[in-house]
């Protein structure tokens, strides 16, 4: 459902480039479950962001169910990212004006979901990230776990068949990490691809293979579980 | 040198109050090493924000080296705080604007360091964060690991007695975690205190003491190691 072929991301600094990505190939079938794992640096985020058409490569083509998503015009590809993809950021990335349940239901708008619905959607999204009193809190007025768990909530409101995660679990105790990780794995049995980065053995383990990234590359691709 | 005595922290949220911290008696002898941990949203990083003079308690007294910190008016804390304190925050809290080392330096600027000494300093820690190679580069185009070594670097900026440290290796994978709490730990041999807030029991097996944190409450505080 997923396949990167060549795949390069360049940054052109002064006179300096920084090779994010510097060849990446990379096929993901449907309905697995993978863990990116990686020194900080090593270039995950960007390799999520490009799997989740937030960014485009310098070079390389990129496959997603059947389609070659560089050729799609910009409207087209946010259409596609979003009714397929839904995306967990590394830093959250909450709008602080919006409240709670106005922040989980933006993807919902998007795709053009009555006011009545939309509610009640966020409103169990919220109960299942353990946040059902925090509903009219803001960003602000949230702890960083707290946020992190909106940002969840938020990526599976549109019920997406891909769901790219940048280390879900980064600013959650181990008991609410591993709630999530259930939530996660109950929405892969369903048949979703789950991809995610994380730094934690732990929570890699729940996946079925491991992708580890060095220098813009992958260095290892292997089975387990 | 840190006396917190029937601390309390309210918020009024319309008609709600959430007592993010509802009555906390800690104390903490010079050069100690604590881990603070706790589940997501028991007020872990409220507790450091009070403990760093970032944040006035609703209720209870502060002593900090001997001085009653509520009765300070806003300039002094604020010299208090930058001179003894460096702090590294959950969420980084970098500037935009301002390139790596401009933004370790900005303690040292508030310090009234001369443009030369500080520039030395800064690519000296860059360097001992291993971002040597990217000081020139803006918070936006580093990873989110980078960002909080940044953060990490800019709290030592000014040789603060103590540091006060909000997840500081959430965002780093296991091996630069390690250097980051090897860091903390040369620091603390020279005589720093260190209060770190961590959910990861690696981390917090670093320190010599352990205060768990429920509902705002101080539930467990026990010596170990
Ligand atoms: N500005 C605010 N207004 C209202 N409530 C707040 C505010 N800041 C924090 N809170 C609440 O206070 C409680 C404690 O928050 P705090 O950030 O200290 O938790 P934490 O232990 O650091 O959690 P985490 O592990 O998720 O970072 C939370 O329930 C949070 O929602
Ligand atoms: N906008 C940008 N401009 C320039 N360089 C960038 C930009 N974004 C990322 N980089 C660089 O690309 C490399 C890979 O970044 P990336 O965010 O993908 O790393 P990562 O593996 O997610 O790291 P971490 O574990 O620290 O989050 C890093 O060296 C980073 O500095
Ligand atoms: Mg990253
Ligand atoms: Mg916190």
């Amino acid at each position: 459902v997923v396949g990167l072929s060549g795949i390069k991301k360049s940054y052109l600094m002064g006179d300096q480039e920084v090779h994010a990505l510097a060849g990446v190939d990379l096929a993901i079938g449907e309905a697995e479950f993978v863990a990116i794992m990686g020194p900080s640096g090593s270039g995950k985020s960007t390799l999520l962001n490009i799997l989740g058409c937030l960014d485009r490569p310098t070079a390389g083509s990129y496959m997603l169910g059947g389609k070659d998503v560089a050729v799609l015009p910009d409207d087209e590809l946010s259409l596609v990212r979003s009714e397929r993809i839904g995306f967990i950021f590394q830093s959250f990335n909450l709008i602080p004006s919006l409240n709670v349940l106005e922040n989980i239901e933006v993807p919902l708008f998007y795709a053009g979901w009555p006011a009545r619905k939309s509610r009640e959607r966020s409103l169990e999204l919220a109960g299942r990230v353990g946040l059902g009193q925090r509903g009219h809190h803001r960003p602000t007025e949230l702890s960083g776990g707290q946020q992190q768990r909106v940002a969840i909530a938020r990526a599976l409101a549109n019920d997406p068949a891909i769901i790219l995660a940048d280390e879900p679990t980064g600013n959650l105790d181990s008991r609410t990490g591993t709630e999530i990780m259930g939530m996660l794995k109950e929405l892969h049995r369903e048949g979703r691809t789950i991809i995610m980065v994380t730094h934690e053995d732990d929570i890699a383990a729940h996946a079925k293979r491991v992708v580890m990234v060095r220098d813009g590359r992958i260095q290892e691709d292997r089975r387990q579980g």
